[in-house]
């Protein structure tokens, strides 16, 4: 059966069917090829072939032990991969989500929950190159856990949205969450 | 043909 999990990657494709990714293992330059809505990309690592659509990318990776399939969705080109200098307080704002006007301060490596009634809350701050994001986990009710990778991206001055995508269900496939950032 | 930023939104297997 289909299990999903989060996923930690980002890519920017730039001109001349080159990319950038920014993930766990760090930097990696990447060459590409589209024939019709086939994609090939290629790294030093790893070769990654799928379909695109201009709202999904699909791929996989020849390199897996497993067939294992990674969904990549578009950013609205107004949003910039810009870190939060620490020492930066916040406020979140999202509809029907516990998260919601929770306060986070941001520190060198870590970031701090303000006072909050979400059970079992973790939340780790990882920087890689100029992509930050918070890895966090809480309690559900009926013993399930909600976990996910928040993707920080600058949208103005004070203002940075956080793009996720919980997996609560391993069975169930995550839907995509928009979290606004509000700088104090 | 894919351009600008993309994000990793789940994997799959």
């Amino acid at each position: 059966s289909v299990v999903y999990t989060p996923g930690l990657m980002v890519v920017q494709y730039e001109a001349n069917q080159t990319a950038k990714s920014y993930s766990w293992d760090g930097n990696e330059n990447w060459t590409w090829q589209l024939l019709e809505d086939s994609l090939l990309m290629f790294g030093k690592k790893d070769t990654l072939f799928g379909t695109y659509s201009p709202n999904a990318i699909l791929v996989s990776s020849t390199v897996d032990p497993v067939p294992t399939e990674y969904t990549f969705l578009k950013v609205d080109d107004k949003l910039e991969l810009e870190h939060l200098k620490p020492g930066t307080k916040t406020n979140l704002k999202i509809d029907d989500h516990p998260f919601d006007k929770l306060e986070l301060t941001f520190e060198q490596d870590t970031v701090l929950t303000g006072p909050n009634e979400i059970e079992g809350l973790e939340m780790y701050l990882t920087t890689i190159g100029p992509l930050q994001v918070i890895e966090y986990s809480f309690d559900k009710p009926l013993e399930k856990v909600e976990l996910g990778i928040i993707y920080l991206f600058r949208e103005r001055r004070r203002k940075y949205k956080g793009l996720f995508y919980p997996v609560v269900d391993d069975f169930r496939k995550p839907s995509s969450k928009e979290l606004e950032i509000s700088i104090k | 043909q894919p351009s600008g930023t993309w994000v990793m939104a789940h994997i799959k297997a």
